[in-house]
Protein backbone atom coordinates (compact mmCIF):
# COMPACT_ATOMS: atom_id res chain seq x y z
CA UNK A 1 0.00 0.00 0.00
CA UNK A 2 0.91 4.10 -0.04
CA UNK A 3 1.10 4.33 3.59
CA UNK A 4 3.99 1.40 3.33
CA UNK A 5 6.27 3.29 0.51
CA UNK A 6 5.72 6.42 -0.04
CA UNK A 7 4.23 8.03 3.46
CA UNK A 8 6.86 6.69 5.43
CA UNK A 9 9.98 7.12 2.81
CA UNK A 10 12.71 9.09 4.23
CA UNK A 11 13.11 11.67 2.08
CA UNK A 12 16.10 13.81 3.97
CA UNK A 13 19.52 12.92 3.61
CA UNK A 14 22.25 15.58 4.51
CA UNK A 15 24.88 15.74 1.66
CA UNK A 16 27.37 18.72 3.11
CA UNK A 17 29.07 15.74 5.91
CA UNK A 18 32.66 15.62 5.01
CA UNK A 19 32.29 11.68 6.87
CA UNK A 20 29.86 11.29 3.46
CA UNK A 21 32.09 11.63 0.93
CA UNK A 22 32.35 9.08 -1.64
CA UNK A 23 35.34 10.26 -3.21
CA UNK A 24 37.87 12.03 -1.05
CA UNK A 25 41.55 13.54 -1.46
CA UNK A 26 42.67 15.88 1.28
CA UNK A 27 44.63 17.57 -0.92
CA UNK A 28 41.93 18.22 -3.97
CA UNK A 29 38.42 18.03 -2.31
CA UNK A 30 35.57 15.50 -1.93
CA UNK A 31 32.28 14.44 -4.14
CA UNK A 32 29.48 13.18 -2.61
CA UNK A 33 26.61 11.63 -3.82
CA UNK A 34 23.06 10.68 -3.01
CA UNK A 35 21.06 8.18 -5.23
CA UNK A 36 18.43 5.92 -5.20
CA UNK A 37 21.00 3.77 -3.54
CA UNK A 38 21.26 6.07 -0.31
CA UNK A 39 18.17 7.71 -0.60
CA UNK A 40 15.53 5.49 -1.92
CA UNK A 41 13.11 8.07 -2.87
CA UNK A 42 15.24 9.36 -5.54
CA UNK A 43 14.09 5.77 -6.90
CA UNK A 44 10.51 6.94 -6.93
CA UNK A 45 11.17 10.53 -8.28
CA UNK A 46 14.30 9.25 -10.57
CA UNK A 47 16.47 11.50 -9.92
CA UNK A 48 19.81 12.14 -7.67
CA UNK A 49 21.97 14.35 -6.48
CA UNK A 50 25.62 15.52 -6.00
CA UNK A 51 27.69 17.57 -3.66
CA UNK A 52 31.48 18.82 -4.86
CA UNK A 53 34.45 20.30 -3.43
CA UNK A 54 37.34 21.48 -5.08
CA UNK A 55 39.92 23.22 -3.97
CA UNK A 56 42.31 25.83 -5.48
CA UNK A 57 44.18 24.76 -8.23
CA UNK A 58 43.23 21.37 -8.39
CA UNK A 59 40.06 19.74 -10.80
CA UNK A 60 38.06 17.01 -11.99
CA UNK A 61 38.83 14.96 -14.62
CA UNK A 62 37.08 15.24 -18.17
CA UNK A 63 34.37 13.07 -17.60
CA UNK A 64 30.53 12.68 -19.07
CA UNK A 65 27.64 11.49 -17.34
CA UNK A 66 26.30 8.05 -19.32
CA UNK A 67 22.82 8.33 -18.22
CA UNK A 68 21.72 11.73 -17.31
CA UNK A 69 21.29 15.50 -17.61
CA UNK A 70 23.57 17.37 -15.03
CA UNK A 71 22.07 20.66 -13.48
CA UNK A 72 25.03 22.20 -11.69
CA UNK A 73 24.54 25.40 -9.30
CA UNK A 74 27.90 26.72 -7.72
CA UNK A 75 27.48 26.98 -4.14
CA UNK A 76 30.75 28.98 -3.62
CA UNK A 77 33.47 30.53 -5.39
CA UNK A 78 34.55 29.71 -9.00
CA UNK A 79 36.18 27.42 -11.30
CA UNK A 80 36.69 27.35 -15.21
CA UNK A 81 34.20 24.90 -16.59
CA UNK A 82 34.88 23.38 -20.51
CA UNK A 83 31.85 21.12 -21.89
CA UNK A 84 32.49 19.70 -25.15
CA UNK A 85 29.43 18.24 -27.46
CA UNK A 86 29.60 15.55 -29.83
CA UNK A 87 31.45 17.72 -32.50
CA UNK A 88 34.18 18.18 -30.16
CA UNK A 89 32.66 22.10 -30.23
CA UNK A 90 33.18 23.77 -26.62
CA UNK A 91 29.58 24.62 -25.92
CA UNK A 92 30.88 26.31 -22.77
CA UNK A 93 34.23 27.81 -21.51
CA UNK A 94 33.99 30.21 -18.69
CA UNK A 95 34.38 31.12 -15.39
CA UNK A 96 30.86 30.59 -13.40
CA UNK A 97 30.51 31.86 -10.10
CA UNK A 98 28.53 31.54 -6.82
CA UNK A 99 24.74 31.81 -7.98
CA UNK A 100 25.43 30.59 -11.24
CA UNK A 101 23.71 27.20 -12.82
CA UNK A 102 24.63 25.59 -16.26
CA UNK A 103 23.15 22.29 -17.94
CA UNK A 104 25.84 19.79 -18.76
CA UNK A 105 23.76 17.91 -21.04
CA UNK A 106 24.27 13.25 -20.80
CA UNK A 107 27.53 12.64 -22.81
CA UNK A 108 29.23 15.82 -22.92
CA UNK A 109 32.58 15.58 -21.53
CA UNK A 110 33.02 18.33 -19.02
CA UNK A 111 36.01 19.84 -17.05
CA UNK A 112 36.31 21.72 -14.05
CA UNK A 113 39.02 23.78 -12.63
CA UNK A 114 38.74 25.42 -9.37
CA UNK A 115 39.60 29.20 -9.07
CA UNK A 116 41.40 31.58 -5.99
CA UNK A 117 38.93 30.57 -3.60
CA UNK A 118 38.29 26.74 -4.36
CA UNK A 119 35.22 25.78 -6.13
CA UNK A 120 31.77 24.15 -4.74
CA UNK A 121 28.32 23.13 -6.12
CA UNK A 122 25.68 20.83 -5.78
CA UNK A 123 24.36 19.32 -8.91
CA UNK A 124 20.98 17.82 -9.64
CA UNK A 125 20.74 14.16 -12.22
CA UNK A 126 17.89 13.01 -14.26
CA UNK A 127 18.78 9.54 -13.44
CA UNK A 128 18.29 7.93 -9.98
CA UNK A 129 21.55 6.21 -10.07
CA UNK A 130 23.50 8.45 -12.72
CA UNK A 131 27.00 7.12 -13.78
CA UNK A 132 30.16 8.94 -14.65
CA UNK A 133 32.79 7.76 -17.45
CA UNK A 134 36.03 9.44 -16.89
CA UNK A 135 38.55 9.98 -19.47
CA UNK A 136 41.37 9.92 -17.79
CA UNK A 137 42.55 8.50 -14.30
CA UNK A 138 43.25 4.75 -12.78
CA UNK A 139 39.95 3.85 -13.95
CA UNK A 140 39.06 6.07 -16.96
CA UNK A 141 38.18 4.85 -20.35
CA UNK A 142 41.88 5.52 -21.82
CA UNK A 143 42.85 2.88 -18.89
CA UNK A 144 40.81 0.20 -19.56
CA UNK A 145 41.78 0.02 -23.71
CA UNK A 146 44.77 -1.70 -24.88
CA UNK A 147 47.61 0.37 -25.45
CA UNK A 148 47.83 -0.68 -29.12
CA UNK A 149 44.75 1.03 -29.35
CA UNK A 150 45.62 4.20 -28.04
CA UNK A 151 48.97 3.87 -29.85
CA UNK A 152 46.90 3.74 -32.93
CA UNK A 153 44.15 6.19 -32.44
CA UNK A 154 46.59 8.96 -31.24
CA UNK A 155 49.43 7.91 -33.33
CA UNK A 156 51.69 7.39 -30.62
CA UNK A 157 54.23 4.60 -29.90
CA UNK A 158 53.47 2.02 -28.12
CA UNK A 159 55.88 2.35 -24.99
CA UNK A 160 54.64 6.39 -25.08
CA UNK A 161 50.85 4.99 -24.83
CA UNK A 162 52.24 2.22 -21.73
CA UNK A 163 53.74 5.35 -20.33
CA UNK A 164 50.60 7.27 -20.59
CA UNK A 165 48.30 4.50 -19.36
CA UNK A 166 50.41 4.19 -16.23
CA UNK A 167 51.20 8.14 -15.48
CA UNK A 168 47.19 8.37 -14.32
CA UNK A 169 47.68 7.78 -11.10
CA UNK A 170 44.52 9.91 -9.78
CA UNK A 171 40.79 8.79 -10.43
CA UNK A 172 38.90 11.66 -9.80
CA UNK A 173 40.93 14.66 -9.35
CA UNK A 174 43.85 16.06 -10.94
CA UNK A 175 46.16 19.29 -10.33
CA UNK A 176 46.69 22.10 -12.66
CA UNK A 177 50.28 23.03 -13.49
CA UNK A 178 51.49 26.44 -13.23
CA UNK A 179 51.32 27.11 -16.75
CA UNK A 180 47.89 25.89 -16.91
CA UNK A 181 45.43 29.04 -18.60
CA UNK A 182 43.44 27.96 -16.02
CA UNK A 183 45.92 28.39 -12.87
CA UNK A 184 45.78 31.09 -10.34
CA UNK A 185 49.20 31.80 -10.63
CA UNK A 186 49.10 32.33 -14.60
CA UNK A 187 46.77 34.96 -14.51
CA UNK A 188 44.40 34.58 -17.52
CA UNK B 1 5.72 13.37 -33.53
CA UNK B 2 2.50 14.99 -34.80
CA UNK B 3 -0.37 12.86 -33.83
CA UNK B 4 -0.62 11.17 -37.63
CA UNK B 5 2.66 11.27 -38.10
CA UNK B 6 3.02 7.34 -37.97
CA UNK B 7 -0.33 5.98 -39.20
CA UNK B 8 1.39 4.31 -42.42
CA UNK B 9 -0.52 3.79 -45.69
CA UNK B 10 2.90 2.24 -47.36
CA UNK B 11 6.11 1.07 -46.51
CA UNK B 12 8.90 1.36 -48.71
CA UNK B 13 12.31 -0.59 -48.65
CA UNK B 14 15.15 1.79 -48.43
CA UNK B 15 19.11 1.58 -49.79
CA UNK B 16 21.53 3.60 -47.56
CA UNK B 17 21.21 6.95 -48.56
CA UNK B 18 24.43 9.08 -47.42
CA UNK B 19 27.98 7.93 -47.29
CA UNK B 20 30.68 9.15 -44.71
CA UNK B 21 33.92 8.61 -46.01
CA UNK B 22 37.42 7.55 -43.97
CA UNK B 23 40.81 6.67 -44.49
CA UNK B 24 39.90 2.88 -43.35
CA UNK B 25 36.18 2.19 -44.21
CA UNK B 26 32.82 3.93 -44.70
CA UNK B 27 30.08 4.09 -43.09
CA UNK B 28 26.36 4.16 -44.70
CA UNK B 29 23.12 6.20 -43.40
CA UNK B 30 19.76 5.09 -44.21
CA UNK B 31 18.52 8.48 -44.23
CA UNK B 32 17.94 9.49 -40.24
CA UNK B 33 14.91 11.78 -41.28
CA UNK B 34 13.11 9.60 -43.04
CA UNK B 35 9.40 9.44 -41.72
CA UNK B 36 9.34 5.87 -41.77
CA UNK B 37 12.87 4.95 -39.53
CA UNK B 38 11.69 8.09 -37.58
CA UNK B 39 8.14 6.93 -36.29
CA UNK B 40 10.64 3.04 -35.45
CA UNK B 41 11.94 5.30 -33.30
CA UNK B 42 16.07 3.94 -34.14
CA UNK B 43 18.36 4.58 -36.89
CA UNK B 44 20.78 2.46 -39.16
CA UNK B 45 23.62 2.36 -40.65
CA UNK B 46 26.87 0.31 -42.24
CA UNK B 47 30.08 0.44 -41.18
CA UNK B 48 32.13 -1.22 -44.07
CA UNK B 49 35.57 -1.69 -42.59
CA UNK B 50 38.60 -2.38 -44.64
CA UNK B 51 41.10 -4.65 -43.90
CA UNK B 52 43.35 -3.21 -40.49
CA UNK B 53 40.90 -0.08 -40.51
CA UNK B 54 40.24 0.91 -36.72
CA UNK B 55 36.73 2.69 -35.41
CA UNK B 56 38.28 4.83 -33.55
CA UNK B 57 36.73 4.90 -29.51
CA UNK B 58 33.74 6.11 -29.41
CA UNK B 59 30.42 6.32 -27.42
CA UNK B 60 26.72 6.74 -28.28
CA UNK B 61 23.97 8.36 -27.49
CA UNK B 62 21.59 5.25 -27.37
CA UNK B 63 22.29 1.03 -27.16
CA UNK B 64 23.38 -0.44 -30.29
CA UNK B 65 22.97 -3.93 -31.36
CA UNK B 66 24.70 -4.60 -34.69
CA UNK B 67 25.04 -7.93 -36.85
CA UNK B 68 28.44 -8.79 -38.70
CA UNK B 69 27.38 -9.67 -41.95
CA UNK B 70 30.78 -10.15 -43.14
CA UNK B 71 34.60 -10.39 -41.84
CA UNK B 72 36.12 -10.75 -38.55
CA UNK B 73 38.00 -8.82 -36.02
CA UNK B 74 38.70 -7.45 -32.52
CA UNK B 75 36.47 -5.25 -30.39
CA UNK B 76 36.14 -3.95 -27.20
CA UNK B 77 33.74 -2.25 -24.88
CA UNK B 78 35.14 0.11 -22.05
CA UNK B 79 32.59 -0.39 -18.82
CA UNK B 80 33.23 1.55 -16.16
CA UNK B 81 34.53 0.38 -13.15
CA UNK B 82 35.50 -2.97 -14.71
CA UNK B 83 38.50 -4.12 -14.46
CA UNK B 84 41.38 -4.58 -16.60
CA UNK B 85 41.19 -8.14 -16.69
CA UNK B 86 43.40 -9.08 -19.89
CA UNK B 87 47.16 -8.17 -18.64
CA UNK B 88 50.33 -9.75 -20.60
CA UNK B 89 53.62 -9.85 -18.78
CA UNK B 90 57.23 -9.34 -20.33
CA UNK B 91 59.92 -11.98 -18.86
CA UNK B 92 63.17 -10.46 -17.75
CA UNK B 93 66.16 -12.79 -17.67
CA UNK B 94 68.66 -10.54 -15.83
CA UNK B 95 66.25 -9.62 -12.89
CA UNK B 96 64.22 -13.27 -13.07
CA UNK B 97 61.10 -11.25 -12.36
CA UNK B 98 58.48 -9.99 -15.06
CA UNK B 99 57.00 -7.33 -15.51
CA UNK B 100 53.49 -5.42 -17.01
CA UNK B 101 53.47 -4.73 -21.29
CA UNK B 102 49.92 -3.73 -20.72
CA UNK B 103 46.82 -4.43 -19.21
CA UNK B 104 42.55 -4.30 -20.65
CA UNK B 105 39.53 -4.78 -20.56
CA UNK B 106 38.48 -8.18 -21.70
CA UNK B 107 38.04 -7.57 -25.65
CA UNK B 108 36.40 -9.74 -27.81
CA UNK B 109 36.52 -11.45 -31.29
CA UNK B 110 34.18 -11.53 -34.07
CA UNK B 111 32.91 -13.19 -37.41
CA UNK B 112 30.59 -13.38 -39.58
CA UNK B 113 26.98 -14.10 -38.38
CA UNK B 114 27.72 -12.79 -34.79
CA UNK B 115 25.33 -10.37 -32.93
CA UNK B 116 27.13 -7.61 -30.98
CA UNK B 117 25.19 -5.71 -28.47
CA UNK B 118 27.29 -2.26 -27.16
CA UNK B 119 25.70 -0.59 -24.61
CA UNK B 120 24.92 3.24 -24.82
CA UNK B 121 27.94 5.52 -23.30
CA UNK B 122 30.15 2.81 -23.24
CA UNK B 123 32.92 3.74 -24.96
CA UNK B 124 34.31 0.90 -27.84
CA UNK B 125 36.27 0.47 -30.45
CA UNK B 126 36.13 -2.14 -33.17
CA UNK B 127 39.19 -3.59 -35.36
CA UNK B 128 39.22 -5.36 -38.89
CA UNK B 129 42.00 -7.81 -38.80
CA UNK B 130 40.75 -10.13 -40.96
CA UNK B 131 41.90 -10.29 -44.70
CA UNK B 132 38.52 -9.41 -46.04
CA UNK B 133 36.48 -5.98 -45.48
CA UNK B 134 34.41 -5.81 -42.45
CA UNK B 135 30.31 -5.04 -42.60
CA UNK B 136 28.48 -4.15 -39.97
CA UNK B 137 24.67 -3.39 -39.85
CA UNK B 138 23.91 -1.39 -36.68
CA UNK B 139 21.16 -0.60 -35.11
CA UNK B 140 21.22 2.38 -32.84
CA UNK B 141 17.69 2.50 -30.66
CA UNK B 142 17.77 6.50 -30.20
CA UNK B 143 14.47 6.19 -28.49
CA UNK B 144 15.34 4.01 -25.41
CA UNK B 145 15.22 4.95 -22.31
CA UNK B 146 18.38 5.72 -21.51
CA UNK B 147 18.51 8.25 -24.27
CA UNK B 148 17.78 11.43 -23.24
CA UNK B 149 19.11 13.74 -25.82
CA UNK B 150 17.26 14.10 -29.15
CA UNK B 151 16.20 11.44 -31.54
CA UNK B 152 19.41 12.06 -33.82
CA UNK B 153 21.86 8.88 -33.43
CA UNK B 154 24.79 10.72 -31.74
CA UNK B 155 28.52 9.46 -31.89
CA UNK B 156 30.85 10.70 -29.40
CA UNK B 157 34.68 9.97 -30.86
CA UNK B 158 37.71 9.93 -28.33
CA UNK B 159 40.05 10.65 -31.04
CA UNK B 160 40.85 11.99 -34.47
CA UNK B 161 41.20 14.99 -35.72
CA UNK B 162 38.43 17.95 -35.26
CA UNK B 163 37.47 20.61 -36.70
CA UNK B 164 37.96 23.11 -33.15
CA UNK B 165 42.05 21.70 -32.79
CA UNK B 166 42.79 23.72 -35.18
CA UNK B 167 43.34 26.85 -32.57
CA UNK B 168 42.72 27.26 -29.08
CA UNK B 169 39.04 26.82 -28.33
CA UNK B 170 37.70 29.61 -27.53
CA UNK B 171 39.19 31.12 -30.85
CA UNK B 172 38.37 27.59 -32.54
CA UNK B 173 34.75 28.08 -31.55
CA UNK B 174 34.77 32.04 -33.06
CA UNK B 175 36.23 30.73 -35.92
CA UNK B 176 33.97 27.67 -36.19
CA UNK B 177 31.19 30.19 -35.72
CA UNK B 178 32.27 32.35 -38.37
CA UNK B 179 32.89 29.02 -40.73
CA UNK B 180 29.47 27.46 -39.95
CA UNK B 181 27.63 30.60 -40.73
CA UNK B 182 29.60 29.96 -44.16
CA UNK B 183 29.02 26.70 -44.80
CA UNK B 184 25.05 27.55 -44.06
CA UNK B 185 25.32 30.13 -46.53
CA UNK B 186 27.45 28.13 -48.75
CA UNK B 187 24.75 25.49 -48.51
CA UNK B 188 21.84 27.94 -49.11
CA UNK B 189 23.11 28.52 -52.36
CA UNK B 190 24.68 25.43 -53.51
CA UNK B 191 21.50 23.78 -52.27
CA UNK B 192 19.60 25.83 -55.04
CA UNK B 193 22.08 24.79 -57.94
CA UNK B 194 22.04 21.03 -56.99
CA UNK B 195 24.85 19.01 -54.97
CA UNK B 196 22.33 18.13 -52.21
CA UNK B 197 23.15 14.44 -51.31
CA UNK B 198 26.96 16.09 -50.86
CA UNK B 199 25.52 18.90 -48.46
CA UNK B 200 23.63 16.13 -46.70
CA UNK B 201 26.42 14.16 -46.40
CA UNK B 202 28.59 17.41 -44.98
CA UNK B 203 25.60 18.21 -42.70
CA UNK B 204 25.19 14.27 -41.24
CA UNK B 205 28.80 14.02 -40.09
CA UNK B 206 28.69 17.38 -38.11
CA UNK B 207 25.38 16.84 -36.60
CA UNK B 208 25.99 13.16 -35.80
CA UNK B 209 29.61 13.99 -34.32
CA UNK B 210 31.86 11.91 -37.02
CA UNK B 211 34.20 14.96 -37.31
CA UNK B 212 34.47 15.47 -34.15
CA UNK B 213 37.06 14.89 -31.48
CA UNK B 214 35.54 15.63 -27.74
CA UNK B 215 38.67 15.47 -26.52
CA UNK B 216 39.74 18.64 -28.86
CA UNK B 217 37.00 20.73 -27.41
CA UNK B 218 39.45 21.21 -24.13
CA UNK B 219 42.52 23.51 -23.68
CA UNK B 220 45.66 21.35 -24.50
CA UNK B 221 47.12 22.33 -21.22
CA UNK B 222 43.96 20.68 -19.19
CA UNK B 223 44.25 17.79 -21.38
CA UNK B 224 47.99 17.52 -20.23
CA UNK B 225 47.47 18.34 -16.57
CA UNK B 226 44.53 15.83 -16.71
CA UNK B 227 46.72 12.66 -17.81
CA UNK B 228 49.89 13.85 -16.65
CA UNK B 229 51.42 13.91 -19.39
CA UNK B 230 53.43 15.82 -21.86
CA UNK B 231 52.66 18.74 -24.30
CA UNK B 232 53.28 16.34 -27.55
CA UNK B 233 51.36 13.69 -26.65
CA UNK B 234 48.75 15.93 -25.46
CA UNK B 235 48.33 17.83 -28.98
CA UNK B 236 48.55 14.48 -30.50
CA UNK B 237 45.39 13.26 -28.32
CA UNK B 238 43.35 16.54 -29.23
CA UNK B 239 44.40 16.13 -33.02
CA UNK B 240 46.47 19.11 -32.75
CA UNK B 241 49.86 17.45 -34.80
CA UNK B 242 47.81 15.64 -37.24
CA UNK B 243 47.95 17.30 -40.41
CA UNK B 244 45.22 14.81 -42.12
CA UNK B 245 41.95 14.48 -41.40
CA UNK B 246 41.74 10.77 -41.60
CA UNK B 247 37.94 10.27 -40.75
CA UNK B 248 36.55 7.92 -38.12
CA UNK B 249 37.87 4.88 -39.52
CA UNK B 250 41.98 4.62 -39.86
CA UNK B 251 44.19 2.49 -41.32
CA UNK B 252 46.78 0.98 -38.93
CA UNK B 253 49.94 0.20 -40.34
CA UNK B 254 51.65 -1.57 -37.53
CA UNK B 255 50.86 -4.97 -35.94
CA UNK B 256 48.32 -4.63 -32.84
CA UNK B 257 49.19 -6.17 -29.56
CA UNK B 258 46.38 -7.44 -28.04
CA UNK B 259 45.98 -9.69 -25.62
CA UNK B 260 43.60 -12.51 -26.49
CA UNK B 261 43.50 -15.91 -24.68
CA UNK B 262 45.09 -18.86 -26.74
CA UNK B 263 42.49 -20.94 -29.22
CA UNK B 264 41.08 -24.22 -27.96
CA UNK B 265 42.34 -27.20 -29.22
CA UNK B 266 39.26 -27.19 -31.18
CA UNK B 267 39.54 -24.18 -32.61
CA UNK B 268 41.15 -24.11 -37.07
CA UNK B 269 44.54 -23.82 -37.29
CA UNK B 270 44.53 -20.45 -39.30
CA UNK B 271 42.60 -19.09 -35.96
CA UNK B 272 45.66 -20.32 -34.27
CA UNK B 273 48.13 -18.42 -36.32
CA UNK B 274 45.66 -15.27 -36.11
CA UNK B 275 45.86 -15.42 -32.61
CA UNK B 276 49.30 -16.26 -32.08
CA UNK B 277 50.25 -12.77 -34.31
CA UNK B 278 48.52 -10.55 -32.09
CA UNK B 279 49.39 -12.10 -29.02
CA UNK B 280 53.26 -11.30 -28.88
CA UNK B 281 54.62 -12.19 -24.98
CA UNK B 282 52.64 -14.29 -22.94
CA UNK B 283 49.39 -13.27 -21.37
CA UNK B 284 47.00 -14.30 -18.77
CA UNK B 285 43.16 -13.49 -18.36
Amino acid sequence: GLEETLCTARVRQNIDNPRRADIYDPQAGRFTTLNSLTLPIFGQVRLSAARGILNRNWGVVPKWCMNAHSFIYVTKGSAQVQIVNHEGETILDQQVQEGQLFLVPQNFAVVKQAGDQGFEWVEFNTNENAMFNTLSGRTSTLAGLPADIIAASYDLSSSKAQSLKQNMNSVWFYQASSSSPWSSSSGR
Amino acid sequence: QSPNECQFRQINAFEPTLRIQAEGGVTEFWDPYNQQFQCGGAHLYRHIIQPRGLLLPSYTNAPLVAYVQQGQGEFGIVVPGCAETYQSFQQSEQQGGSSFLDRHQKIGSYKQGDIIVFPESAVHWLFNSGNEQTVLIVLQDTSNDANQLDANPLRFFLAGNSQQSQGSSQQGQREQGRKQGQREQGQREQGQHGGKQELMTERLREQLGYNGNILAGFDVQIVKDALNTDMETAQKIVGERSQEDRGHIITVDRDLQLIVPSSSSSSSRSEEQHQTRKQGGGSSN
